[in-house]
């Protein structure tokens, strides 16, 4: 039995990861020397959401900019498409033959390859998905290494109100992402950078006023403030790097996935 | 959303398909 890595692909793809299992079972236990029914219906059924699927999946990869996603994506479609012709075959040739073996293999073939295709499809999918908060990760980043040109009030305001929405939505997508996980550990990881992040954040905007007015102002301790900046926009920063490098693995990549 | 929308359809149709064909097979035997 295949493991998911999250919730949604769990969710579409372990009934019938399930029931290929109890499929190819039966066929090996030699329970396949009787008669099929017409299963001319229910592979029609199958061959219209795949051709649903490869519309909807083409047109997702022509809108999309993201490289990797053009290219991960058709080899899924064109394996779910030739499952979906074992299918076609298979049920043609059981009318033919009701105890044809071949059709057998054919029908299993043809479920085992939609079952791939699609969890490579929607793995594909949530790649991409994780690459588009990995870029709002990095965004946040690089308004992190603008910090130091940030002299007077009106740049501080100015680059707070441009700060901010970005990173409400950095942590937005981090927390729908966790919610998403099936790998305990992983989801810890980032929900604790995320509760860092969200502590730091207050700091880090005090340290910033204290900076940018005792510079305005010509206070002494200026170095002191700028040390404090910098100290917090390195944790800051360091936390969100860890947030990409959380985002970015895999339940393989863990041992203590159980 | 429409991909995963999609994809739910695909297994939902071939969990049908996988039915028909082990309830019969099971049925039969």
């Amino acid at each position: 039995m295949p493991t998911f890595h999250t919730k949604t692909i769990e969710t579409i793809l372990e009934p019938v990861a399930q029931q290929v299992s109890k499929l190819v079972i039966l066929h090996e236990e030699g329970e396949d020397g009787n008669a099929m029914p017409d299963l001319t219906r229910p592979v029609n059924v199958v061959k219209k959401a795949v051709d649903n699927l490869v519309k909807v999946g083409y047109e997702t990869v022509s809108c999309s900019e993201d490289n990797l996603l053009k290219h991960d994506m058709p080899p899924a479609l064109s394996r779910v498409e030739e499952a979906s012709m074992l299918l076609v075959n298979a049920a043609s040739m059981l009318l033919d033959d009701s105890r044809s073996a071949p059709a057998r293999k054919k029908l299993i073939d043809g479920s085992r390859g939609i079952l791939h295709g699609t969890s490579a499809l929607l793995l594909a999918f949530d790649e991409s998905e994780v690459r588009k908060i990995i870029r709002k990760c990095k965004t946040v980043l690089e308004y992190l290494e603008i910090t130091e040109v940030i002299s007077t009030l009106e740049d501080l305001v100015k680059y707070i109100e441009t700060l901010s929405p970005n990173l409400t939505s950095m942590i937005k997508s981090v927390e729908s992402r966790e919610r998403e996980l099936m790998h305990q550990a992983h989801r810890e990881m980032l929900l604790r950078s995320v509760d860092d992040i969200r502590n730091y954040t207050n700091l880090f905007v005090n340290t910033l006023k204290i900076f940018v007015t005792a510079k305005v102002e010509g206070q002494f301790g200026i170095e002191n403030a700028q040390h404090n900046r910098d100290y917090v926009v390195k944790k800051m920063t360091s936390e969100i790097n860890e947030i990409i490098r959380v985002l970015r693995l895999t339940s393989h990549d863990d041992d203590d996935w159980d | 959303e429409q991909i995963l929308s999609a994809a739910r359809s695909i297994i939902e149709a071939t969990s049908a398909l996988i039915k028909a064909a082990t309830f019969a097979q099971k049925e039969l035997v």
